[in-house]
């Protein structure tokens, strides 16, 4: 193929048959059918799209015309030059000329050398108007002398490569309907997990991402669903009452309407009544506390209330059985004096792993709730997790969680089958005990294993490291021995992480931007500088 | 010297290599006084022209006005030229 060097500044073009120049012999609407064909075999190889409008002005005009027409391009009658087109550009660029002296067909026929196939000469001269020249490869589209057309034409890919490399292909629209975060169909029930016993009677929900699970339709999918009781009745309407005092959180702002804790008209965020105040409140320690009882008023029973057997009820949150008791979690970390034990990209979020929590940092930042247990967000994982090792996310877009001698591997929440497999599985060595970390380094689209004063590239293909690896953890120069979390950021950034601060990478020059760390707590916690640590950062 | 003649089938020839980008269009009011003393060149460059047709349109390449030729000059085709105006600037120029 030959680009002729002019090309459309835009994809979505318009064509329109010419209204004073149209085929003499042609029905106008059978014509301008075959040419929306013609322009068709161009936009399904491209990402090109063609609209017809009623008006000179289009992009590409099709007219018919005899002998001369306004061009320096006089046609010659029936045989020899059948057409002609111009290149992209104003005016009567992009314009296709027809020989209205050509016995134009508009079905093919076998039996009919004299006729002209117009979808043939139509698609080679769009060809022209979209800025292809003429190839010399015989069978192509743009080659220069007239070859038919066979039944079922596909484009030749001597012309497929050339519009492509002018437009660019067609966009796949494969992942077009796959809806965030949903994996296809969650794995059979033969994936092992621990089971225990639980010491209360109310079962722990997991939290999902991006999945309803408490509508109606969730959870009764074969019932008909209707949005609230259409049944009529004599009875008020129940609503239920928020209960009337939050639980004290120095995460959530807390907010009194009972008389025993008035509103107050300064809400600080970790603001504490003390009984020093002048306000009458009562001191809530930090920990422990109490949920309330949801909600604060029963439903009341309605004898005969036809709404009684399809209540639409609201729906709480459950609390989990660590949150009913009184004890303070022990092992909870303070987000805002720690280090991390891992920390990734997942989803778009960033989550940040320690001991057998994580903390989840999203588009509008902390959720609520959080630390939770890792356990939580996935079951799967062992029930006395203490801490995971290294998380990244795959390209493939699984979540690779490494614990130990072993990697889980999640297609969402759901462990893929076959997992977890040993480390030694992808070509690290039998005797290497922990990952410290893991990601792909956006740098190169490769992904990277560190442990201790190693790292190995994998290949994610091939499913196993690359054979001259472990090489020295000092390329990466600046971040030491004996990382904790490294990962990339939504800048493109690369991001170490050792102690309680991290390091910014310049993947250009393979160092880190700044010997000294910034604290970790005060970048990606929101924590207040005096709170970060006075303890001086790795260096 | 005399002038060469050229046969009919040699003059719709140019005129064929010339509208579809083979041969550089002459200038009519002088093309005959740029034959003289410009011949070898100009059977060269005719040559080369079609030889050029002849490759573009995978017949057998032979330099003559040969029957293949003949065919293919008369076969229906685009009107546009198959090499464009510029194209033998960014070609080396062959010896």
């Amino acid at each position: 193929f030959a680009v002729q060097g002019e090309k459309w500044k835009y994809t979505n073009l318009t064509w329109s048959l010419s209204s004073t120049r149209r085929p003499s012999q042609l029905d106008p609407y059978g014509t301008r059918s075959v040419l929306a064909r013609a322009l068709d075999v161009w936009a399904q190889a491209s990402r090109l799209t063609f609209t017809e409008v009623n008006s000179d002005e289009a992009d590409i005009v099709v007219s018919f015309a005899k002998r001369y027409h306004d061009d320096a391009y006089p046609f010659d009658g029936r045989g020899a030059i059948l057409a002609h087109a111009f290149f992209p550009g104003t005016g009567r660029g992009g314009d296709a000329h027809f020989d209205d002296d050509e016995l134009w067909l508009l079905q093919p026929r076998d039996d009919d050398e004299e006729g002209t196939s117009l979808f043939a000469v139509a698609a080679h001269e769009f060809g022209h108007s979209l800025g292809l020249s003429h190839s010399s490869v015989k069978g192509a589209l743009m080659f220069p002398w007239y070859q038919g057309i066979q039944p079922n034409f596909v484009l030749p890919e001597d012309d497929r490569n050339g519009i492509q490399q002018m437009y660019g292909p067609k966009k796949s629209t494969k992942w077009a309907k796959i809806p965030y975060y949903r994996p296809a169909e969650p794995p059979p029930t033969t994936t092992t997990t621990t089971t225990t016993t639980t010491t209360t009677t109310t079962t722990t929900r997991r939290p999902y991402i991006n999945q309803h699970h408490n509508r109606h339709q969730d959870r009764y999918p074969n019932r008909p669903y209707t949005p609230y009781p259409r049944i009529p009745s004599k009875y008020p309407a129940y609503y239920p009452e928020k209960p009337n005092h939050y639980p004290y959180h120095p995460d959530r702002r807390h907010y009194n309407s009972s008389e025993e804790h008035p509103r107050r008209t300064n809400h600080h965020h970790n603001f504490r009544p003390t009984e020093t105040t002048s306000h009458p409140t009562t001191y809530r320690p930090r920990y422990p506390y109490v949920q309330p009882e949801y909600p604060s008023n029963p439903r009341p029973n309605y004898p005969n209330d036809p709404r009684q057997d399809n209540p639409r009820k609201p729906y709480y949150p459950e609390k989990t059985t660590q949150r009913t008791t009184t004890t303070t979690p022990s092992d909870k970390p303070d987000k805002c004096d720690t280090s991390y034990d891992a920390v990734a990209l997942i989803r778009g979020e960033l989550f940040i792993f320690k001991n057998r929590y994580h903390w989840r940092i999203g588009a509008n930042g902390h959720y609520p709730g959080y630390p939770m247990e890792t356990t939580r967000m996935w079951p799967s994982l062992p029930r006395d997790l203490t801490h995971v090792d290294a998380v990244y996310e795959r390209p493939d877009r699984k979540i690779a969680i490494f614990i130990g001698k072993e990697l889980y591997l999640f297609n969402s929440q759901y462990l893929v089958p076959g997992y977890p497999k040993p480390l030694s599985t992808f070509g690290l060595p039998e005797s290497l005990d922990k990952l410290d970390a893991a990601m792909v380094w956006g740098h190169n689209g490769n992904t990277y294993f560190y442990s201790g004063t190693m790292y190995w590239k994998y290949d994610e293909e091939k499913g196993r490291v690359d054979y001259d690896y472990p090489r020295n953890m000092a390329m990466w120069k600046g971040v030491g021995y004996n990382i904790d979390s490294v990962f990339q950021w939504k800048d493109g950034k690369t991001y170490f992480f050792k102690g309680k601060g991290f390091w910014k990478f310049n993947d250009l020059q393979m160092r880190v931007e700044n010997e000294r760390q910034y604290p970790s707590s005060t970048f990606w916690m929101g924590c207040p500088t005096e709170r970060a640590g006075r303890r001086a950062g790795y260096k | 010297r005399s002038r060469p003649t050229r046969s009919a089938h040699e003059k719709s020839a140019r005129s064929y290599l010339e509208t579809f980008g083979y041969l550089k269009k002459g200038r009519p009011e002088v093309g005959n006084l740029q034959l003289m003393g410009n011949e070898q060149e100009y059977e060269d460059d005719f040559r080369i022209a079609i030889k050029t047709l002849q490759e573009f349109g995978g017949i057998p390449v032979t330099g003559e006005i040969d029957t293949a030729t003949k065919n293919l000059m008369k076969q229906k085709r685009c009107g546009r030229p198959d090499r464009e105006d510029g194209e033998d600037e960014h070609r080396r120029k062959k010896r």
